[in-house]
């Protein structure tokens, strides 16, 4: 464990509580895309199957089982209980283009031709663009709650911070997986717009609101 | 060996 990949993983819970607290406080999820919150809850599903075939820590099994569970208890509040706030009509972006590619992908480049080690890079390719429906939803709007920002801004920085993880292993560990880090940079990118616009905007007190 | 170590990661 080293600075980076710890504060990434702060980082990426903060972004869960984030959301959950919004959506529970608000008693609504507009502005919310079900879809990226169903497509997270596949990544967490599809990766994190290795916790019944091998223990690792007590720390990365309470963060697996908290990240399954959270995207769960999200999915369950925008589709059920606070379904009457989901703004399903600018949510039209479609999930079989992001998970048939990475389905694709994942069959074709990846380390082992195993179930586990092919659903766990599904996972990694899927993630890197699962955030697509809720930058989609963003601009079709025009405009994002200052809380909802805020948690684009964590689930960004997170992917951004665990690329410092991997130049810190490379150098210190001998570590080096070309999987995660290009799917990560790739993550790390689709965020930089939206990150522009936070500093610029949402950080000087003003609300985030796309420039026409 | 390199694909064992990054199951740590999360």
């Amino acid at each position: 464990m080293n600075i980076f990949r710890l504060t990434g993983d702060l980082a990426h819970l903060t972004a869960i509580i984030i959301l959950l607290l919004k959506i529970w406080k608000t008693r609504s999820c507009s502005g919310i895309s079900g879809k990226s919150q169903i497509l997270f809850t596949v990544v967490y599903i599809t990766r994190y199957l290795d916790l019944f075939t091998n223990y690792i820590s007590a720390y990365n099994t309470l963060m697996k089982i908290i990240f399954v569970v959270s995207s769960l208890a999200t999915v369950f509040l925008i589709y059920f209980k606070f379904k009457a706030t989901y703004d399903r009509n600018h949510d039209t972006f479609r999930m079989e283009f992001l998970i048939i590619p990475s389905i694709i992908l994942a069959l074709l480049i990846r380390h082992e031709f195993t179930v586990m080690e092919v659903l766990w890079t599904f996972s990694i390719y899927l993630e890197a663009v699962a955030i697509l429906p809720q930058l989609f939803l963003v601009s079709k709007t025009g405009e994002a709650e200052t809380i909802t920002s805020h948690y684009l801004f964590a689930l960004g920085s997170y992917r951004g911070l665990y690329l410092l993880n991997w130049i810190w292993r490379y150098y210190f560990e001998n570590f080096l997986d070309w999987i995660s880090i290009v799917a990560g940079f790739v993550q790390t990118v689709l965020y930089c717009d939206f990150f522009y616009l936070y500093v610029t905007r949402v950080l000087h007190g003003r609300k985030l609101r796309l420039p026409a | 060996k390199l694909i064992k170590r990054r199951k740590d990661e999360l």
